[in-house]
């Protein structure tokens, strides 16, 4: 199928299993396919996959694992990653007004699958190297998101690290530290570490030392070693 | 200019090796 093909199916507002079928095909050719097909899918191809997503968010969360909703919703995510891996989609992606704060409210830790996926492209963000700090729109997002419900903004990060799936332990520290290593002032990573702590991080990071595995491994060293240099800089 | 791809890939590759947090 083309990519024009993929824009006119979507606009049919398809719903359920015809969703998932044509996010599932559309991936796949989002990822084999040249730039220029991507390039074709376009902006009007992004607005529709983030239009998705935002009605698939705002539906009821019951029986969350279950639904076909929540599969379409790990779909976009990855059609999402796909999209973003030229320089043409990352900037669209980038210049979209919602963009980064769906992919925020993606990181649900009632999600843990889909959660991996979006705190991974969420830290690829933040250590995007541009005037605009994509680092502080992404904690703009994050803080945003705490204050509509109302719960301390690194809770959902906390909660992911409490679930038994590693690559989410892995994917949320990995966020923890991208967030960190790009604040330019000493006060702000002291300041965002100290929260995370008093949040709960302290004893997570106890537990999770113990587990053995190369990713989290790689990711509690980035962090110690971050947070010795800045306590030696203090 | 946005004919480069597997930029998403490099970026996650980094993070996961470590390499994207170290000093410069």
């Amino acid at each position: 199928r083309s990519a024009v093909m993929y824009i006119q199916e979507l606009k049919t507002e398809p719903r359920d299993a015809q969703l998932l079928s044509c996010l599932e095909s559309l991936r796949v050719s989002l990822n084999n396919n040249p730039v220029s097909w991507v390039q074709t899918f376009g902006e009007e191809g992004l607005v529709l996959l983030l239009s998705f997503l935002k009605k698939l968010q705002e539906e009821k969360e019951e029986y969350v694992n279950l639904s076909v909703g929540v599969k379409c919703q790990h779909e976009i995510i990855r059609c999402l990653k796909a999209f973003m891996n030229n320089k043409y989609g990352l900037k669209a992606m980038l210049a979209s007004p919602d963009g980064i704060s769906l992919l925020v409210r993606a990181a649900n830790p009632r999600i843990p699958h889909m959660m991996v996926d979006a705190v991974r492209l969420l830290s690829a963000i933040c250590i995007l190297e541009h005037a605009d700090n994509f680092h502080e729109r992404v904690l703009e997002s994050i803080t945003e998101l705490g204050e509509e419900r109302e719960v301390e903004r690194f809770q959902p990060l906390l909660s992911g690290m409490q679930k038994s799936n590693i690559p989410l332990k892995g994917g949320c520290m990995q966020l923890i530290n991208a967030l960190i290593s790009r604040g330019e002032e000493l006060d702000f990573r002291v300041h965002i570490r100290s929260e995370l702590m008093r949040l709960g991080l302290r004893d997570l990071l106890a537990e999770v030392r113990n587990i053995e595995n190369e990713e989290l491994r790689v990711q509690l060293q980035v962090f110690d070693e971050q947070a010795e240099e800045d306590s030696e800089d203090l | 200019d946005g004919d480069e791809t597997g930029i998403m890939d490099d970026l996650l590759e980094a993070l996961q090796s470590g390499a994207a947090f170290r000093r410069k």
